[in-house]
């Protein structure tokens, strides 16, 4: 509710949508991070936003504990909020970057990119 | 798929979202703060221009990136040596001008960042060959490019031979120093590598000139100096911020006495 009041939606209405994957253009530039990464500037990343609630989609490989709090939250939602709409599986980036050594430095990072999203 | 993005771009990317990057408390903002005021680290835009990347390391990333858009794992890679990570250490040795010929050269390498959280799994020396001007007039044949210890003159085990005859044209020569870097990495290994490099005739112990043979080092480009490559394999998950810690401790370092940026530091952190 307090989402949606803040971006000017009517109260009561269900205005945000099941948990996926959006866009997140990470741009290492502007994060001021290109003064150690030689590449690459920018990359898509991704995000995980939205509801997980009742009931949950298969795709989203839900837990058997965030389908005990989504149902739980159905029921009463004062007493539980809603399970987490959270990256289930990420991918690595390779960065070629500068060490404190000036040394130049290849390095595959794990988990920098969210392939997959779900209620945890 | 996309090719890599090396050259900077034009300018900063806005609203490519609808959220900024900047939104948020967990936003590593409050890094680039430091990381912009830490003594040392200031001007890093000139720091990091010094800094010119070999053309084998950006041939590692365009490949292994490349190989990531489409799935595969660069670890598949043989030339990867299953390493996730790959370092390149740029030879600080110096020819001296007063030996001529020239019958020995002395590479030197400060590895003291290697982390003993990685586990090293090779290690190659790469030395650019340009043939002088006169490479027609050069000796051609089978020679031996041998690496022998700074220290005791002893061989390292390190050779290959090449054919001059063929090699008119600049080349890298890659020697595999995978065995002697190994055996001088030990818990308290010295922050320098030092090995000298001889070449003889096949056949022969006679040690040649190695100007004539294209190696001389007098008035080469950062790139083109030769490089010791580390591949090593991160024993665990490794974040982003270690990188980032790891920088900003060697700015501290690099400070050394200024008690007032220490107090600026400080009262920094005392904001944040």
């Amino acid at each position: 509710t307090a989402l949606s009041s803040r971006h000017g939606k009517r109260h009561g209405k269900k205005s945000k949508s099941r948990c996926s994957r959006k866009a997140l253009h990470v741009n290492f530039k502007e994060l001021g991070w290109d003064d150690w990464i030689i590449a690459p500037l920018d990359y898509e990343a991704y995000h995980c936003e939205g509801m997980c609630d009742f009931p949950l989609r298969s795709h989203l490989e839900p837990t058997n504990h965030a389908i005990i709090q989504t149902l739980m939250n159905s029921m009463d939602p004062n007493s539980t909020p809603p399970s987490c709409c959270v990256p289930t599986k990420l991918s690595p980036i390779s960065i070629l970057y500068i060490d404190s050594g000036n040394n130049v430095v290849y390095k595959q990072y794990e988990d920098m990119v969210v392939e997959q999203c779900g209620c945890r | 798929t996309r090719s890599a993005a090396i050259v900077p771009s034009s300018g900063p990317k806005r609203n490519r979202g609808s959220r900024s990057p900047h939104d948020g408390q967990r936003s590593p903002k409050f890094l680039k703060d430091v990381f912009a005021s830490s003594p040392g680290l200031s001007g890093r835009d000139d720091f990091k221009n010094s800094v010119v990347p070999h053309d084998y390391m950006l041939s590692i990333y365009r490949t292994y990136s490349a190989a990531e858009k489409l799935g595969l794992n660069a670890s598949f890679f043989r030339s990867s040596k299953s390493a996730n990570t790959i370092t390149s250490f740029v030879d600080r040795g110096k020819d001296e001008l007063s030996h001529s010929p020239l019958r020995k050269q002395k590479y030197v390498f400060d590895v003291s960042t290697l982390s003993d959280k990685e586990e090293l799994v090779g290690a190659e020396l790469r030395i650019l060959r340009k043939p002088p001007e006169d490479a027609m007039s050069s000796p051609s044949g089978l020679y031996n490019i041998e690496l022998v210890s700074c220290a005791s003159d002893r061989s390292l085990g390190s050779s290959v031979s090449v054919g001059l005859r063929d090699a008119r044209n600049p080349a890298w020569e890659v020697l595999d120093v995978w065995d002697m870097f190994k055996s001088r990495l030990s818990p308290t290994h010295s922050s320098q590598l030092c090995v000298e490099l001889k070449v003889t005739v096949s056949q022969s112990d006679a040690e040649k000139d190695l100007r004539s043979l294209g190696f001389d080092r007098g008035g080469r480009a950062q790139r083109e100096k030769a490089i010791l490559v580390v591949y090593a394999r991160s024993r665990k998950r490794e974040n982003l911020f270690n990188e980032m810690r790891g920088k900003i401790k060697s700015a501290r370092g690099s400070r050394g006495s200024e008690q007032d940026t220490g107090m600026q530091f400080k009262a920094r952190r005392r904001r944040r």
